[in-house]
């Protein structure tokens, strides 16, 4: 455990706290992709099913557990308990399209050929590319809260932070996992235009409005 | 010894 990885995933932990929060806080669950919380659920499920299979640390298990029951409790809020706000009409990215891919990709490009490995490799392609569900509904909305901008930037920081780790973790452990880190570059890369729109606008105290 | 395997990363 390096500061980087630590940083990273106490990020990504945030990020989770704060939309579950905001979510809860304003009764609301506007400007969220329902579909992108679909896509996160399944990357926690097929990723952290070795939970049963395997233990590795206290903290390890604990961390996978919070953010399966987080991403369940977030869907159940989305399409259960505030169901009425949930902006459907904006949220229409076809999930499939990114499903599909994935699991085709898993099956061809993994380390191993079994069902756990599968999956687990499926989880780093899908997770790369779950957010863009989100980004679209921003983009066409053209505006983002900045509680939910806030989100994002936790979650986009995240993978950012798990860069750094491999670099670090290449250097003094010898370790790389080609799989992780050329998914973890396209999944960063993917947040670089909100990066620099919430760099510019939401910290500067301004909203996240999209340039016409 | 295929040290991807050993997956402590989240």
């Amino acid at each position: 455990m390096n500061i980087f990885r630590l940083t990273g995933d106490l990020s990504h932990l945030l990020a989770i706290l704060i939309l579950l929060w905001k979510i809860w806080k304003t009764r609301s669950c506007s400007g969220i992709s329902g579909r992108s919380q679909i896509l996160f659920a399944t990357v926690y499920t097929a990723r952290y099913l070795d939970l049963f299979t395997n233990f590795v640390s206290v903290y390890n298990s604990v961390m996978k557990i919070i953010f399966i029951a987080a991403a369940f409790a977030t869907l159940y809020l989305i399409y259960v308990k505030f169901k009425a706000t949930y902006d459907r009409n904006h949220d229409t990215f076809r999930i499939e399209f990114l499903l599909a891919p994935c699991a085709l990709l898993a099956l061809i490009l993994n380390h191993e050929f079994t069902i756990l490995e599968v999956l687990w490799t499926f989880s780093i392609y899908l997770e790369s590319v779950a957010i863009l569900p989100q980004l679209f509904l921003v983009s066409k909305t053209g505006e983002a809260e900045t509680i939910t901008s806030h989100y994002l930037f936790a979650l986009g920081s995240y993978r950012a932070l798990y860069l750094l780790n491999w670099i670090y973790r290449y250097y003094f452990e010898g370790f790389f996992d080609l799989i992780a880190i050329v998914a973890g570059i396209v999944q960063t890369v993917l947040y670089c235009d909100f990066f620099y729109l919430y760099i510019t606008r939401v910290i500067k105290g301004r909203a996240l409005k999209l340039p016409a | 010894e295929d040290q991807t395997r050993v997956k402590d990363e989240l």
